[in-house]
Order: structure tokens, then sequence, then C-alpha cells
């Protein structure tokens, strides 16, 4: 079974979306076989990897109803080894219609693991080895379900006193999936984003954090870098919008922490 | 009945508790008397005015689930004429709890109702004048609530790719609660926020927007700036905690043109 992280934080605007997409394009840079899965009704990971709306025939939203298999629903990307699962906006409609149903936290685990063994490319080695799931902003079905299909959860955190303010409570969250949904949900990281080395308050918010948290966070920070944010308008990832920048030299580095770290799993 | 304005955007951290805060304390500056509902399982409009965890013994969640009035649930600030009906984190669990009873979209429109009568003050006039909902980063029932009780809806908008794609989604769904459950929803206008003119995409966004959507954008754009982003940590609102700077004017000079909209309502 490939290696299945949640990109999450109930925080809107900390950079999930932005994480998924340019850390999955960093592994991929590296030789693992990627799949992003969408699972924001917003689909701001299917746009800025540039699947257009007209192409989104199957998405995440026929995995949780389990109308399509994994391996149906892929489609590839501009980036070598890098798939999505994309995301429509009916997507909004699966809590109300799952929450009434007894096993609706397990219904994307279940999708990834129906597709394992047919999930392997014609010299039998697995299709994909990474999993990243991009999460919407909040902590219900749709995140649950995430985390309870997945290995580990990468949290992005911007360095804003709001942010911090939800982290224990993502923390609580982590811990009841494990003790609840999925015994083996362990936190891969916490990566400080859009971080203005100048700005008093965000240097003071990553020490504390550091402090909180400890190892788990990340020497690599992902500083603000303006050309990560005009890159999904070119539906492409900063990566290769602007290999050179910033914003892309970091996310390199982040998938090598990540990939190192895996080998302590 | 107050004035009630739903402040929503589906899209994350874009400055909906921020404006929130700021135009519900500069309303109140004006003289109006304003209650913020804030709407979102986070707490983040109840926390950046100083009502800490311990305080919150009565919430938003209490009114959806028709457990206390409105005037149970408001708590004074330290802001003159602003009152806060705070949220605590069981309010996550409101939306499976609710989605299986056949009203769940009125519980709140309810709540406010109820409170009518008796909610006159001693004089005889009005308790509110305004009521301001801080909604969480979806369109789910929380969401939904709020837009089927208010009069209208005030968008923060961020310059920035992704924070437009979501814009005709949230337009949708707000025509889709004014024809099911909510006839007088009205959009009181849209404002830009975290606003960089040195920025080439935020003013190419900013542009967009205008031709888009025409005069229903406020003249006023909020600028980024660092003091907003500070003010929370201390509890209080940018306008109190540095009445001076860029952001304060901005949100002062919102207020009003919010309040000449409202006479053409
Ligand atoms: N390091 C960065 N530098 C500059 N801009 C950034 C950076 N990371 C993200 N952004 C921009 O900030 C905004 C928020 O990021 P993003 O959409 O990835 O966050 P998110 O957590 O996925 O949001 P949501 O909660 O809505 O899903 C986007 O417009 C994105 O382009
Ligand atoms: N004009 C501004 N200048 C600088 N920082 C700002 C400004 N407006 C908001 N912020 C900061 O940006 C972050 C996001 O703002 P805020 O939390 O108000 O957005 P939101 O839409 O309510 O987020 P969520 O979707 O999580 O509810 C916060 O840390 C806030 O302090
Ligand atoms: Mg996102
Ligand atoms: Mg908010």
């Amino acid at each position: 079974r490939p290696r299945v992280l949640s990109v999450a934080n109930q925080k809107g605007g900390v950079g999930k979306t932005t994480t998924t997409i340019n850390l999955g394009t960093a592994l991929a840079a590296t030789g693992e076989r990627v799949l992003i899965i969408d699972l924001d009704p917003q689909g701001n990971a299917s746009t800025g990897l540039g699947i257009n709306r007209a192409a989104r025939r199957i998405s995440s939203y026929d995995l949780l109803i389990g109308r399509s298999s994994l391996v149906q629903a892929a489609v590839a990307t501009d980036v070598p080894n890098l798939s999505i699962v994309p995301s429509t906006p009916d997507l909004a409609g699966a809590e109300p219609e799952l929450y009434a149903t007894d096993d609706w936290a397990h219904r994307l685990d279940r999708s990834i693991d129906a597709t394992i063994t047919p999930g392997l490319g014609s010299d039998g080695s697995p299709l994909f080895t990474y999993i990243l799931i991009d999460c919407p902003p909040s902590l219900s079905l749709l995140t649950i379900n995430a985390m309870a299909a997945s290995d580990a959860v990468l949290v992005p955190l911007q360095c804003e006193f709001f942010a911090l303010e939800g982290l224990s409570q993502l923390m609580k969250t982590v811990d009841q999936v494990r003790e609840t949904l999925n015994p083996r949900l362990a936190i891969q990281g916490v990566v400080l984003t859009m971080f203005d080395k100048r700005n008093n308050l965000a240097v003071q918010v990553a020490a504390d954090v550091r402090a909180y948290l400890g190892d788990k966070v990340y020497d690599t920070a992902i500083p603000r870098n303006v050309r990560i944010s005009e890159a999904p308008s070119f539906g492409q990832p900063a990566i290769i919008y602007d290999y050179k920048c910033a914003g892309s030299e970091a996310y390199l580095r982040l998938a090598g922490e990540v990939l190192r770290r895996e080998k302590t799993f």
C-alpha cells in the first residue's frame, strides 16, 4: 500500500493546497510516484495543477460514494510521476449525504484499499508510492475520512496568532481519530508557511510553535514568496513555474526532510 | 428586527473574522448597537474580542439547538455598544447532529426572531440595530443557517488567484438560498482584503473583480497591514489596538460605505 499523508489544518488559508501541490511535485521529482487526492469542494489543488472543470469527469466524490475506484479516478498532470483525483463542487453535498450512513468515516480508506491489488503497474510494482490528500478547512467528515485513511498528517501552519489558536484542537482531533478510527495515525510534521523573518509576530509565533512541538516542526520554513501565489493562475506548481525562486527551493528541501523522516516510521 | 449581515466566503483565510471584528467595532463607534454571532467552531472572533474560553458558558451552539435565546447568549465586550455570542468547539458537532432534522436551515433565523420582542431595551428601542455573523470557511449547514437568517451577505475577498476561483460558487449559493430559504437575501458588497498595490497579481485580481461585479465592490480596499494581524493576540480589534494605522482607517471608511448602502435597501 502506498504511504498516505493528509495535509490538514482546519484554519483557513494557511497553505494546505499550496503545500500539497508543491510537496507532491517535489516528491515526484525525486522519483516517487505520487497521487494527490483533492478532497476540498473548492477544487483548488485540481485547478492549481491545470485540470480544468470539463476534465473532471470522475472525482473524489465518486470515491467516497463508492462509484469509482482510485485507479479509474486518477488523471495524469503535466508533472511527470504526479497524478490527481480531482474534486468537483458536488463534494460539498457528501457531508449531509454520508453522515446518515453508519460507516461514513472509512469511505476513503476502503476506496484506497480496494485498489491496491489492481493498482499494480505492468511490472508488478505499485502504481503509486505516495498519496497526498488536500483537506478542506474544517474538521468534519471529509477531513476525518482523510485522517482515517492516512499513515500520518502533515500540518501547514501560518505564523499568525489565529493560526496558532487552532493547533491544539487539531492535535486533539488527530488523537481522537487514532483512538477510534485508525491506530496507526501519526504526525509526520508541522511546516511553517508564508514565513517572513522581518515580521516580529511571525518570529514570535514560530518560536512558540517550536517550543510547544519540538522536533515535529520541520527545519525548513516556507518563505512568503509572490511567485508561489502567481503559479496557480498558470495551472502550474511553483517548482515548474519558477524553479529557482525561494519558494521552490524551500519545497524541494521540505521534500528531502519528509523523505528522511519517513525512514523513521 | 435588527439588520442582519453574514460575513461569508468558503475560501479560507480571506479576512472574514478580521472584517467582522473591525467592521463591528467601527459600526459601534458610529453609534449603532452591534451584536456579533461567532458561527465558526474555531472561535477566532470570540478570542479576537478578548472572550476567553472560560467565559463562553452559553454559545452559538446553544442558539442552534434552541437551548438558549440570543439575549441570554450575548456577552459584552470591551468595546462600547458591541456584544458577542461566542463560539465553542462543540459547534463543530452541530452539523452531523442537525442535518438529521427537517428544519436544519432555519435554526438560527428562528432564534433571532424569537428574541425580537424581548430584545427591547428599557426605553423600548431594540437592543441591537446590527447583527454580524462570522461564518466558517465552508458552504455547509452553519453558513447556510447564517444566510437564511440574514438580510444581506458581505463578502471579504483576498486578491489572490485561488480566492477568485471560489467567487462564482459563492454567488451561486447566495442565489440558491434566496430562491429556497430566504427571499430577501441580497449582496451588501464585496470588500477587497489584504490588498497590496505593489503586487501585480493583486492589482490584476482587483481589476478582474471590479469588472465582474461592478459597484458591488466597495471603493474601500483593506490594505495588508501588520498591526491588523497583531491586534488579536491582545484580544482587541485593530481600531482599539492602533487607531491610526492604515488598517483601522480603512475599516472606519468601510463602515461609512456600508451604512450609506444600507439606506438603499
Ligand atoms: N509561501 C507562500 N507565499 C506567498 N503566498 C502563498 C504562500 N503559500 C500560499 N500562498 C497563497 O496564500 C493563499 C492561501 O494558500 P492556500 O490556498 O494554499 O491555503 P489553504 O490552506 O489551502 O486554504 P483553504 O483553507 O481555503 O483550503 C493562496 O492564495 C496561495 O497562493
Ligand atoms: N488586512 C490585513 N493585513 C494583515 N493581516 C491580515 C489582514 N486581514 C487579516 N489578516 C490576517 O490574516 C489571517 C487570516 O485572516 P482571518 O482569520 O480574519 O480570515 P478568515 O477568513 O476569518 O479565516 P478562516 O477561513 O480560517 O475563518 C489572520 O491571521 C489575520 O490576522
Ligand atoms: Mg486549500
Ligand atoms: Mg475566520
